[in-house]
């Protein structure tokens, strides 16, 4: 389903050079579920952002689904990523003016889903998240915790087949964060591809394989018996 | 050094009422180290801000040093907030456009202090906490726990005697992370005060006394031996 080659990643600062992702090769079949973890400034959040269509390698190639997307131009990657992805991101980007529940309906207000459906939708996410009595609170009526719910809620409304998420309980406590990954799970066992970045050895050791980055490059790859 | 007496906050949102703290009594001595542990949504982030002035209890009294700070006006609080306490947000809200070595300083230019002894505290957080070389980016040029490292550097570059710090750890890998409270709790065993927020039942066994907040109560306050 994924194949990366060679992945380099590149940032410039000044006049010096940051190589954040260095020849990553990865293949990632349609099913799994996999996590990745390695220290702060390993290069997992730029990797997962190379996998979700948000960032350009600089050189070597990405082949989602047997196209190569790594030439493609903004707008066509755009629409891949708002159909087949969805993404959990460190840091949430909610939409500050919109409520929960507007913030986890957008994606579906933009795909055009009937408002019957969007709402059925809504009720389940917003159930299975415990976000219902936050529903109408905006980002800054939220705590960091319930933020990072409803990114994740965000994430899943399109009921995506490829869910990208980074670091997707770093602000739950582990009750609630057990919760979160259940339905991430879940999404797994209907046949969903699965990758989470996470610092939690824990949850990391849930996935059936499990990736290492050090210094932008793949160190460990595991997998579990009966994988 | 700190008294709460019956603290309560209540949030507006539309025509509801979300009490976050509910009549919060709390006692904590100069030199005590402490960690604040609850669900997510618990009150823990707006226990932290009151206890930092940055919020304001609707009732309930708070003694800072023998001192009401309860009732004084925003330009004092913010003095008294400037001057003795550092603080983590949960977010870190780092000044997006300026570098990390200028964030980190930041607190130091509007107290005044000389280029020379800026440069020396400068060097040893930047050392400190493995920034060394990302000194010269901004945040958007950093990798989340860089972010976060940064937050923290920045609160402790006045020497605070009270540090409050809001999951200081929740974006590194375990390793970074001890190294983190290593360096929060020198400042403790060099007579400061510290309480940390944290989702990681790990570092809240670290503190000499465990709080524990549900739905904005105060439901457990544990000392270990020897506190
Ligand atoms: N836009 C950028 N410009 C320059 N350097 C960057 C940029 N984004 C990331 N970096 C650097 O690339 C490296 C990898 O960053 P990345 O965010 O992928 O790390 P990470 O593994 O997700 O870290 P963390 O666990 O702290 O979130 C870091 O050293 C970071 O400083
Ligand atoms: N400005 C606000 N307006 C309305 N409600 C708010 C506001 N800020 C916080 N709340 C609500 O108050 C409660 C406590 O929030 P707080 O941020 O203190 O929780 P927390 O314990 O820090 O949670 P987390 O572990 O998720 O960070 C939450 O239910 C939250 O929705
Ligand atoms: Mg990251
Ligand atoms: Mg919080």
């Amino acid at each position: 389903m994924i194949r990366l080659t060679g992945i380099e990643r590149v940032f410039r600062v000044g006049g010096e050079e940051v190589h954040a992702l260095r020849g990553v090769s990865l293949d990632i079949a349609q099913g799994e579920y996999l996590s990745i973890m390695g220290p702060s400034g390993s290069g997992k959040s730029t990797l997962l952002n190379v996998l979700g269509l948000l960032d350009r390698p600089n050189a070597g190639r990405y082949e989602l689904n047997g196209r190569d997307v790594t030439g493609l131009a903004d707008d066509e990657l755009a629409r891949v990523r708002r159909e087949a992805i969805g993404f959990v991101f460190q840091f949430f980007h909610l939409v500050p003016r919109l409520t929960a529940e507007q913030n986890i309906e957008l994606p579906m207000v933009l795909a055009g889903i009937e408002p019957a459906e969007r709402r059925r939708r809504l009720d389940r996410l917003l159930a299975e998240y415990g976000l219902e009595d936050r529903a109408g609170h905006r980002p800054d009526q939220l705590s960091g915790g319930q933020c990072q719910r409803v990114a994740i809620a965000r994430a899943l409304s399109m009921g995506p087949t490829l869910i990208l998420a980074d670091e997707p309980t770093g602000n739950l406590d582990r009750h609630t964060g057990q919760e979160v990954m259940a339905v991430l799970e879940r999404v797994h066992h209907e046949g969903g591809t699965v990758a989470v970045v996470t610092h939690d050895p824990e949850i990391g050791a849930r996935a059936q394989r499990r990736i290492r980055l050090v210094d932008g490059e793949v160190v460990e790859d595991k997998r579990s018996g009966g994988g």
